[in-house]
């Protein structure tokens, strides 16, 4: 582990009052190997190892911690204080219903989401609506409502054949006539570089102004996190991140890499494919996860 | 970016990164460069451009060495299964191949065995209905070995050249899956010896180290005979193929780059490796 590497590099430092900034450039080194193979993307890994040197260097060493344990405990901190406090909840509107738009790359598990995001606002006492508003994917559309019939939560569709800023605009005033606090939009798959969907956001965002854009991003994300997460930001503007496919065994350092760009939280975690499979986040566990 | 002049430190230090940055992993980045340090030592090599070229074919060598094309047997159906984790893009991935084979004149036939997640035959089906191929399928809730089992029987009865299997995403840590895939293989194996012909596991370009453990292991539930790289379509190099190829020796066969049909084509090492050095 990061810890046995750091502790065996480090042998030979006690006896010394303080952490000099060569001990700390060494230790930086194998920290920046866990979480480039931890998948966390590089230029996000250099800032943040910038970070930690500046913290570290002239750090008093204790009697009770090792410089190697000392130097896990500034990174330990510094990613914790990153990935932000576990309270991020959905926002709700002041006047409902509370509108929340999933968006993300082909196969990253909206759809999947969807359909548990609303289970978990029905099982706490929400009247949520369902929005089919991929008109694109084969079977996109049939794919939520066996979710919604699973569910027994109603699904929102005109079919393939209206443009995606329709259909929401009139599964809103749906929502409106039948007394729906939640709206939850399942949008298709795109690539955050395709303008002409990144635009169909936009309109979509602009003519139904959700409270909430959850980016869903799938845990096994390498590098790429860094611009897909930018350029989301950028074009669209995301509120919150949904992390899926947790129960696989990535180290999901993507989720270092979006919260990096975005500064926006993690607001859920998919842990399988079973619509209750949802889970809130803790920042502890994914920085563990992290270190390997 | 080697439109530079010296091949110095900062030279080196961008090859670096910007291959840390498309996936390569560590591990493999530092046996390339030492390679390349070594090659440029040795032949003499002292501007960046004659080297990157030096580099890119000396990687195409390896990377094409394992790639062939598709296994066909002498006498009844190529049968190619189709696997990996979810979401990864294997039913558009199976719709792209079937029409790409179909306009080689092949006559093609789907199975649905994914009879697990919400609509799945629903979605292979309009796939099949859209390039006018025959679909086996069954009721979602199904057993997908007995749908491999129908699909196989049909495509010997109906004299298809090429029968492709899509089965559902399963992360290759859930062993249980790992072993249904197994059964699929078993079954398929009874009924035509050499089958599956091909099995192909898709890739998502965009994944991080993840992507070896997915081919590790699943080669191990049923060997791999290829990879089909999806979604290259967006800013992911898919520089993951690198390790694969150095460790596993499963070759690239097809990449993807879009929702269509004809978003798809043979794996070709210089251009793949011209878009990943860019
Ligand atoms: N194991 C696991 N699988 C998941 C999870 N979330 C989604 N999936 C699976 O991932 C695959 C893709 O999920 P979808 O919900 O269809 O993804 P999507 O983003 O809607 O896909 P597009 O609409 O095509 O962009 C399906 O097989 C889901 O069952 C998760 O948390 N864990
Ligand atoms: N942009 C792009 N999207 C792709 C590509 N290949 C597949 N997709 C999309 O990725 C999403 C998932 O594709 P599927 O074919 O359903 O993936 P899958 O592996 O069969 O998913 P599961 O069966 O749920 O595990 C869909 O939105 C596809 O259109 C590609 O090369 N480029
Ligand atoms: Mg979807
Ligand atoms: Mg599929």
């Amino acid at each position: 582990t990061l810890q046995d590497k750091l502790s065996s590099i480090f042998k030979k430092l006690r006896g010394r009052g303080s952490l000099t900034a060569q001990d700390v450039d060494v230790a930086l080194r194998e920290v920046r190997l866990a979480l480039l193979e931890a998948d966390v993307s590089l230029k996000v890994v250099r800032s943040f190892i910038a970070r930690v040197k500046e913290k570290a260097v002239g750090a008093a060493v204790w009697e009770s911690l090792s410089p190697g344990q000392l130097v896990i405990k500034y990174v330990r901190d510094e990613l914790t204080f990153l990935m932000g406090n576990e309270n991020a909840r959905i926002e709700f509107s002041p006047q409902p219903p509370t509108i929340i738009m999933m968006v993300g790359l082909n196969g990253a598990g909206k759809t999947t989401s969807s359909g548990k995001l609303a289970k978990f606002f029905k099982d706490s006492e929400h009247f949520p609506l369902l929005v089919a508003a991929d008109i694109y994917r084969p079977a996109a559309i049939k794919q939520l409502e066996i979710i919604g019939e699973k569910l027994e939560i109603p699904v929102f569709s005109m079919g393939n054949k209206q443009s995606p800023v329709e259909i929401v605009k009139a599964a809103k005033n749906q929502a409106l006539a039948q007394g729906h606090d939640i709206l939850i939009v399942d949008t298709a798959g795109r690539m955050h570089i395709d303008e002409v969907l990144m635009q169909e956001l936009r309109d979509m965002k602009l003519s139904v102004s959700p409270q909430e854009i959850l980016l869903t991003v799938d845990a096994m994300t390498g590098q790429d996190a860094v611009n897909i997460a930018e350029s989301f930001e950028e074009k669209l503007g995301v509120t919150g991140v949904i992390l899926t496919k947790m129960d696989g065994d990535a180290r999901g350092g993507a989720a270092l890499s979006v919260k990096e760009v975005t500064g926006k939280p993690v607001k859920f975690v998919g842990t399988g494919e079973k619509l209750d499979a949802l889970e809130p986040f803790y920042p502890d566990r994914i920085v563990s996860r992290i270190l390997g | 970016f080697y439109f530079w002049k010296k091949l110095d430190g900062e030279f080196w230090e961008e090859l670096e990164d910007l291959m840390l940055s498309s996936d390569v992993g560590v591990a493999t980045t530092g046996k390339i460069i030492d390679e390349l340090k070594d090659i440029a030592h040795k032949e003499r090599i002292t501007e960046p451009m004659p080297l990157m070229e030096r580099m890119k074919d000396y990687i195409a060598d390896i990377l094409s060495s394992r790639s062939k094309s598709l296994i066909k047997p002498a006498s009844g159906p190529a049968v190619i299964l189709v696997v990996g984790v979810n979401g990864v893009g294997k039913t558009t991935s199976i719709a792209k191949l079937a029409y790409w084979l179909k306009s080689n004149d092949s006559k093609v036939m789907l199975a649905a065995a994914d009879t697990f997640r919400a609509a799945a035959i629903d979605q292979l089906q309009i796939w099949a209905n859209s390039l006018g191929v025959d679909i086996i399928k069954t009721k979602e809730g199904g057993d997908p070995s007995a749908v491999c089992f129908d699909a196989v029987a049909a495509a010997k009865a109906r004299k298809a050249d090429y029968l492709i299997i899509d089965t559902a995403g399963r992360l290759h840590s859930k062993s249980n899956l790992m072993e249904e895939l197994k059964k699929i293989r078993r079954v398929i194996a009874r009924e035509i010896p050499d089958a599956p012909h091909e099995t192909l596991i898709v890739l998502d370009a965009a994944t991080g180290k993840n992507a070896l453990a997915q081919a590790k292991t699943f080669s191990e539930a049923a060997p791999l005979t290829g990879i089909i790289l999806a979604k290259l379509d967006g800013t992911a190099k898919g520089g993951i193929i690198l390790t694969i190829s150095d460790e596993l020796s499963v070759p690239v066969k097809f990449i993807g780059f879009g929702e269509k049909p004809e978003d798809f084509a043979a794996f070709n090492a210089a251009e793949f490796l011209d878009a990943l050095f860019a």
